[in-house]
């Protein structure tokens, strides 16, 4: 097992750079409603930062990626056993709500606290 | 253009029944449950959304963040606007308006936190000067109703307006009724001169944005939370996104 994280460990530090500036990573991003064509209806806030994942997950899984033993494994048998089971995938780990005010179509007005909105850090799953 | 789902996607779905009618399009979808845009002016003025303009903006930030200090004490507050459907008679020197504020059906996974009715105490209609109040409507025994705590002057908006609790009275007779729910409250005003009962335009006068009601709400289970990630329009839209891509793919 240890021969097959060997090649990433003695990488050279060029190529080492490159594969951590496009490791999995929280990567701000924000739109209007407008742009999304719901403008009409959601008063307040304007804009949206949902944020996004994105980057290659490493064959080392390390601590601050907070991967579940599941893609440790799936990395594992990746690179082991069987290439057509994929390796995990950067995704959104945590989460925070946002507060959204908007208009019903019965003309009702709603304020709710959306759980889930905006992407706060990623992981590799 | 509307295709048949793929017998791949059939197939890997075992628990969708076979369509025989076509999708419903997506803009369609979005024009039965979404607000139409020329919808906006009508409801997007006056005091009940500057009062909800101004609770947004003490509960979160300008990107919609939640603020750790705000005080809501609920995850959703509902500000309903009374039916068009308006009573009125007069007793003795009370102009009463009886209002209806539809509740809907399919509350089960909501806990109601407080409930209370904004209305405004002083109206100046046709030149003349009233003071108002409001209670609940209930049939035969007007004395019984618990409306919990009185009415408060409320800090929000400008002095003519109150707001008053009426959590115990909704959760006692409507909450837990299954049917369609229906609040009926009295809106009645006293003219401050007795004199001008009669030469006052009554009849024509009371619009809508006299009182509003607010329903402060928790989810009650995370099946409940599930079903309210988003507004169903907004639902209904990635829905219907993620099927387009699908077909596209398929395609």
């Amino acid at each position: 097992q240890i021969h097959s994280v060997e090649p990433e460990v003695t990488a050279p530090s060029w190529e080492h750079d490159e594969s951590e500036k496009n490791q999995c990573s929280l990567h701000p991003y924000t739109v209007s409603f407008r742009q999304l064509g719901w403008d009409h209806w959601i008063i307040a806030p304007h804009h949206y930062t949902p944020n996004y994942c994105k980057g290659t997950c490493p064959r080392v899984l390390h601590y601050s990626l907070n991967s579940p033993n599941h893609a440790i494994i799936q990395n594992l048998v990746n690179e082991l056993v069987n290439q057509s089971i994929p390796q995990p995938s950067c995704v959104p780990y945590k989460y925070v709500p946002m507060s959204i005010l908007l208009m019903e179509a019965n003309g009702s007005i709603l304020y709710k606290e959306h759980e889930g909105m905006v992407a706060q850090s990623c992981t590799c799953r | 253009e509307v295709e048949q789902p793929s017998i791949t996607f059939l197939a890997d779905s075992p628990t969708l029944p076979p369509t025989t009618t076509p999708v419903m399009p997506l803009v369609e979808k979005l024009l039965e449950e979404a607000p139409r845009k020329e919808q906006r002016k009508p409801y997007l003025q006056g005091p009940p959304l500057q009062f909800m303009l101004e609770l947004y903006q003490r509960s979160a930030d300008s990107d919609g963040h939640p603020r750790e200090n705000r005080t809501i004490g609920a995850t959703m507050v509902r500000l309903v606007m009374p039916s068009t459907d308006v009573s009125r008679h007069l007793r003795g020197s009370w102009h009463i308006w009886t209002l209806n504020f539809l509740l809907g059906r399919n509350w089960v996974a909501y806990q109601l936190v407080r409930a209370t009715v904004v209305y405004r105490h002083q109206l100046y209609l046709a030149h003349i000067s009233l003071s108002c109040h409001v209670e609940p409507w209930v049939p035969k025994s007007p004395k019984n109703y618990s409306s919990g705590r009185g009415p408060s002057k409320l800090s929000l908006m400008s002095q003519t307006w109150t707001e008053m609790d009426i959590t115990q009275h909704i959760q006692q007779r409507l909450w837990n009724r299954k049917e369609q729910r229906v609040l009926r409250l009295c809106f009645m005003c006293q003219p401050q001169n007795i004199s001008e009962v009669l030469e006052f335009p009554w009849h024509d006068t009371l619009s809508m944005d006299v009182a509003f009601l607010l329903l402060y709400l928790n989810d009650t289970h995370k099946t409940a939370q599930k079903a309210e990630l988003l507004p169903s329009g907004l639902e209904e839209l990635l829905e219907g996104e993620s099927s387009l891509a699908s077909r596209r793919k398929s395609r």
